[in-house]
C-alpha cells in the first residue's frame, strides 16, 4: 500500500476519503489490536482527515489515539456491564 | 496554540477494509 498523501486524499471524493484513511489505518490498528481493530479503526475516522492524515504520518501520535480509543471501549463496557448489573438487580429486562 | 482532540466515541460503526474477511480459514 503507498502511503497516503493529503493531495491523494484532496483529490478523492469526500465519501471515498474516509474509505482511503480507514484502509490504510485498519491494517497499522490491526498489528496492536487484532480483535479490536474494526472498532478502533471505526471510531478512529469519525476524527476529522487532517488529523488522520497527520496520525499517518506519526507513529507516536497514531499509537497514543489508538491507546485512547481503545480506554475509551474498556470505560464503555464497564459502564454497560454496570447497566446490566444494576439492571438484573431490579428487574429491568435486558434491550 | 491548543490542538482541539477529537472526542472518540464507542457507538462508532465498526470499519473493515474492502475485500477484508472476518473468517479465518
Amino acid at each position: 500500500q503507498e502511503p497516503l498523501t493529503a493531495t491523494m486524499l484532496a483529490s478523492a471524493p469526500p465519501q471515498e476519503q474516509k474509505q482511503l484513511l480507514g484502509e490504510q489505518l485498519f491494517p497499522l490498528i490491526q498489528v496492536l489490536h487484532p480483535t479490536l481493530a474494526g472498532k478502533i479503526t471505526g471510531m478512529l475516522l469519525e476524527i476529522d482527515n487532517s488529523e488522520l492524515l497527520h496520525m499517518l504520518e506519526s507513529p507516536e501520535s497514531l499509537h497514543s489515539k489508538i491507546d485512547e480509543a481503545v480506554a475509551v471501549l474498556h470505560v464503555h463496557q464497564v459502564k454497560e456491564a454496570a447497566q446490566k448489573a444494576v439492571d438484573s438487580a431490579t428487574g429491568v429486562p435486558p434491550v | 496554540v491548543p490542538v482541539l482532540m477529537s472526542k472518540l466515541s464507542a457507538n462508532a460503526p465498526e470499519f473493515y477494509p474492502s475485500g477484508y474477511s472476518n473468517y479465518t480459514e
